[in-house]
């Protein structure tokens, strides 16, 4: 069955669809079958990127595409009913992907829901992206005034914590939780090497390890209206700028720390 | 009655909170009485940012203070009942601190909401603040393969026209709707044209008008654990970098061209 990656972070615009398609791609370019799952169908983001690649496909381009799914959340009235309905239309979905693909890659909600909980009950690798500040820190950890020392968890950390007990209960899986920031920049040495440091006690606290991130590059962004990533412009060719091969390796030594299991392509 | 200024954008990490935070601080420091109502209490961001302030102020610091109240929405497993639930918690906060204060500034959550929704739906001034992304600008439109073409309108647009006809409904009631970017790099010129082109088409569009917005600054998401923002830091002496100066700069522009109402401090 597919090996399952959940990128999750409850905190909004810490770049979980961003790595989640670069994640898809490098997988996809290496030759594997890859589902993807979007559980944040009204923003859609996963979505659109990949009916934008698609279109790109259809216009002429050859790229690997992945096996695609999306679900929309409940609209039943009554909570405990939608929770039952969001839950079947996952398994089915769900079961689909695990069965036809290699990898599948999940992208959940920067907001607090039943199917993204869900999702990260399924989890076998967690990839968390969070910004280099404060504020998304806050969604782990709440920090004293100086920003160094711990005060307590927060209700992200809270969240893994439960899904991850619910994995154990259901097949004593284990989840392999990886954060990584994104959107980095060379500057600001001083507040980076602060929150590095609360990273670095948090990892061991909460029981997750630290993977190299992703630069703060336009290269990440400016291809989603075409569907592509860096992977697809540099391997099929077209003139490689500084910034796109660095924005390429730091892809790799992303699944690289991953440590996904060997599949045959 | 206090001016109702909502910070709203449905795609998280857009900068809503920081946004918030900048316009209470500024109007704080020129003397007015500020509300601040969060709407996204299970994050909580903008909560922690006034509770941290407070802390500031408890150990000795001399700082101006927002009347600050949190809505947590409701757990009614009934969905009518529980949307009943919020509105009547939000009339009774929101009627207590219009009354007490010159400006009311409401943050919403970055998903969709039936309290953000009620928000919008009260804004005098909504603010948007965006990142100069296609992904950010996915909420507002979609494009084409080029970047450049709208082809429907998004998910927030549409939010956003539905909150304006409830508000004319319930009292002729128009809202100023200022969209701004923010974490603006100066690097990236074309892809930064692009989007500037895309949103001048939009703003004609779906009616809305554009602010000068903020550039990507760690000054802007550093001073979090302390409850501060620049402008606390500048006005008390603190030796200012060339950063801090030209970010107080970008707040006052965007106060600037809120063009909110005189009212006597
Ligand atoms: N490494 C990066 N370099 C440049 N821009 C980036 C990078 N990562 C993300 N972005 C931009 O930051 C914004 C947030 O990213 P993204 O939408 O992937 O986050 P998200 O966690 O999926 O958000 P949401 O919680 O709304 O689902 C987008 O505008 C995206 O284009
Ligand atoms: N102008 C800026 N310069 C530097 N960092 C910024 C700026 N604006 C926002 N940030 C950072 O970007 C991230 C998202 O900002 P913020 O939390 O204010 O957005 P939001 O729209 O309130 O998110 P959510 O949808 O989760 O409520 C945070 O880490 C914040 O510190
Ligand atoms: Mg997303
Ligand atoms: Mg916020």
């Amino acid at each position: 069955p597919a090996h399952i990656i959940v990128i999750g972070n409850e905190k909004g615009g810490s770049g979980k669809s961003t790595t989640a398609m670069h994640i898809v791609v490098s997988l996809l370019r290496d030759g594997y079958s890859v589902g993807t799952l979007d559980l944040d169908a009204r923003q859609g983001t996963l979505t659109r990127y990949v009916n934008n690649r698609k279109r790109t496909v259809e216009a002429g381009e050859n790229l690997p595409l992945s096996r695609h799914a999306f679900l929309q959340p409940s609209e039943a009235p009554v909570r405990a009913e939608a929770e039952a309905e969001d839950r079947e239309r996952f398994e089915v979905v769900f079961c689909e992907l695990l069965a036809a693909c290699d990898f599948l890659v999940v992208d959940t909600p920067g907001s607090n829901t039943y199917l993204g909980r869900l999702a990260h009950s399924h989890a076998n690798t967690l990839v968390t992206p969070l910004n280099d500040s404060y504020i998304d820190l806050d969604m782990l950890a709440n920090v004293d005034s100086s920003g160094r020392d711990i005060v307590k968890l927060s209700v992200y950390s809270e969240m893994v914590f439960e899904q991850r007990k619910a994995r154990m209960m259901r097949d004593r899986g284990a989840i392999d939780w990886v954060v990584m920031r994104n959107r980095l920049s060379n500057l600001n040495a001083r507040n980076k090497q602060d929150i590095a440091d609360v990273m670095t006690a948090l990892a061991r606290r909460i029981g997750f390890r630290i993977a190299p991130g992703f630069s703060e590059r336009v290269i990440y962004r400016e291809l989603f209206p075409r569907g592509l990533t860096m992977l697809d412009l540099l391997e099929s060719g077209e003139s490689a700028s500084m910034s796109h091969l660095a924005a390429r390796q730091e892809v790799r030594n992303l699944i690289e720390a991953l440590n996904l299991p060997q599949r045959k392509p």
